[in-house]
């Protein structure tokens, strides 16, 4: 049985990084 | 084009914390999420809220904007309607509940303008 990791099943939402 | 639903959404599929515990897909809640990235040291959770939901370049998709974190970035993504997203205190809810339910068994709510989502940023890119 496959295991998935817990951060897979969130959207990586990065804003742009302004600094 | 719009992201394809990858197989862990899938009702019954093992997902491992941070702390090594598994829980099934269904059974996650909020806090499962906030403990995880507080114990990773690369992972940081982001509270993103859904602005808008627009209609996609195909009919199954959809565009959502969403205000990401405490500098309220504007960030767009899209999906297939049935993908669903993890809402703070309210669990799996995606743009077609039913669609979703019906391809993964995934009970999930509407996804709402409003709606605070769980979601990931790095702890720092520097």
């Amino acid at each position: 049985v496959p295991v998935f990791p817990w951060h897979s099943l969130v959207p990586f939402l990065a804003p742009t990084q302004s600094d | 084009s719009p992201v394809a639903l990858p197989p862990f959404f899938m009702r019954g599929s093992i997902i491992q914390l941070a702390d090594g515990e598994l829980k099934r897909v269904e059974d996650l809640k909020t806090e499962d999420f906030i403990q995880s990235a507080e114990i990773s040291s690369e992972l940081k959770i982001d509270s993103s809220t859904v602005e808008r939901i627009d209609s996609g370049q195909s009919p199954n998709a959809v565009v959502i904007q969403f205000s990401v974190g405490e500098l309220k970035a504007q960030v767009c993504v899209e999906v297939l309607v049935e993908y669903p997203f993890f809402v703070f205190g309210q669990g799996w809810s995606s743009c077609c509940p039913d669609r979703t339910t019906q391809l993964f068994e995934l009970s999930c709510a509407k996804l709402c303008v409003g709606d605070v989502c769980v979601s990931l940023t790095l702890r720092s890119l520097r």
